[in-house]
């Protein structure tokens, strides 16, 4: 099984955001 | 004026006759050697034109990204006999901690009546410790 991603993201960013 | 480096453009998405490729810059931004630049380029070889394209993207907590304006959203049909049309849009990642960088990214578009919706993982970035003089 994969392991654990503990990486925690920003929101997705457009350029008009 | 971004000057390309000499690294060769990740292509990070290829379907639908619409290619989308990340160049990387050869300097960073003044006095931010933590900034990647990144130029995006999207190309078309699909026999109708595909329209309302838009590009966003997401990095981890410890990274910033920032998208500039695209030069435009649609490209026309692909036309053998005119130059390639393609639409260019600067990103630019800031990276303080130099870990190694993940960028997930949503690309929309319209291919003549159908609407397309992809996502995807980028991975194959210049080592963080290269940036500025890549």
């Amino acid at each position: 099984s994969q392991s654990g991603d503990a990486t925690t993201w920003n929101s997705f960013q457009s350029s008009d955001t | 004026s971004i000057k390309p480096s000499s690294m060769l453009p990740v292509t990070i998405f290829d379907k639908h006759s619409l290619r989308v490729l990340f160049h990387f810059a050869r300097d960073c931004p003044p006095a931010r050697p933590d900034v990647l630049v990144v130029i995006i380029s999207m190309l078309s070889s699909a026999p109708v034109p595909i329209t309302n394209i838009r590009f966003q993207s997401a990095v981890p907590k410890t990274m910033r990204v920032k998208l500039q304006p695209p030069s435009g959203t649609e490209l026309p049909a692909f036309n053998p006999i005119l130059p390639p049309a393609a639409i260019t849009q600067v990103l630019l990642l800031a990276n303080p901690h130099k870990e190694k960088v993940r960028l997930r990214y949503k690309l929309t578009f319209d291919l003549g009546e159908e609407s397309h919706d992809e996502s995807g993982d980028v991975e194959q970035f210049p080592p963080p410790e290269s940036w500025g003089n890549l």
